[in-house]
């Protein structure tokens, strides 16, 4: 699965 | 940001605050299931670690305190303050079940093999099950007082709004996470016997009975 770089929810 | 997003996180913050609000005023946390809270609170545990590597935004950050911060309180009160109402025959709903395939998922399907990682995935996975225990206690005692059926509503209602905003940012910001999604889609699901219940009758001001 694509690399997700940050997580911006909560 | 969007506005689906925001509404969901308001939603979830609703959610706790009727949850809190309840037990407070009741006194008690009858009906309420222990177990999901546990789950809960592991589940921003997991999730919310990056707390402290990596900052999005003020409301990110504060956000993430306050569910950490109130999902503790509120076991504090189940398993503590008000445990003599704590209904434990029928909060009987086996953990385990939830917590050991989910975390074996978390280390066969994820985005990147690091433990922020993982335990990220494991967050998302478990929370999509994690409301499981008190919609089973909900069906063991048959009812649910109004109060606990607007705060499973709200609860429920936070990421069907997310999954709102999952096709917004596809679509706006070409942006997608598929392990959320699935998630988020499976957890909404479970909500939906107790929707229909909530509709066609909290709504309409009757009491929320399930056929036993």
């Amino acid at each position: 699965l694509q690399v997700i770089s940050e997580h911006d929810e909560l | 940001m969007n506005v689906f997003r925001l509404s969901g996180d308001v939603s979830h913050l609703l959610a706790i605050l009727i949850l809190l609000m309840k037990i407070w005023k009741t006194r008690s946390c009858a009906g309420i299931s222990g177990k999901s809270q546990i789950l809960f609170a592991l589940v921003y545990t997991t999730r919310y670690l990056d707390l402290f590597t990596s900052f999005i935004s003020p409301y990110n950050t504060a956000m993430k305190v306050f569910f950490i911060a109130s999902s503790y309180a509120t076991i504090y009160l189940i398993y503590l303050k008000f445990k003599a109402t704590y209904d434990r025959n029928h909060d009987t709903f086996r953990m385990e079940f939830l917590v050991l395939p989910v975390l074996v998922l978390a280390f066969v399907v994820n985005h990147d093999f690091t433990p922020l990682e993982i335990l990220w995935t494991f967050s998302i996975y478990l929370e999509s099950v994690a409301i499981l225990p008190q919609l089973f206690m909900v069906s063991k005692t048959g009812q649910a007082e109004t109060i606990t059926s607007h705060y499973l509503f709200a609860l429920g209602m936070y990421r069907a709004l997310y999954i709102v905003n999952w096709v917004y940012r596809y679509y706006f910001e070409g942006f997608y996470d598929l392990i959320a999604i699935i998630a988020g889609v499976v957890q909404t699901v479970l909500y939906c016997d107790f929707f229909y219940l909530y509709v066609t009758k909290v709504l309409k001001g009757k009491q929320l009975t399930l056929p036993a």
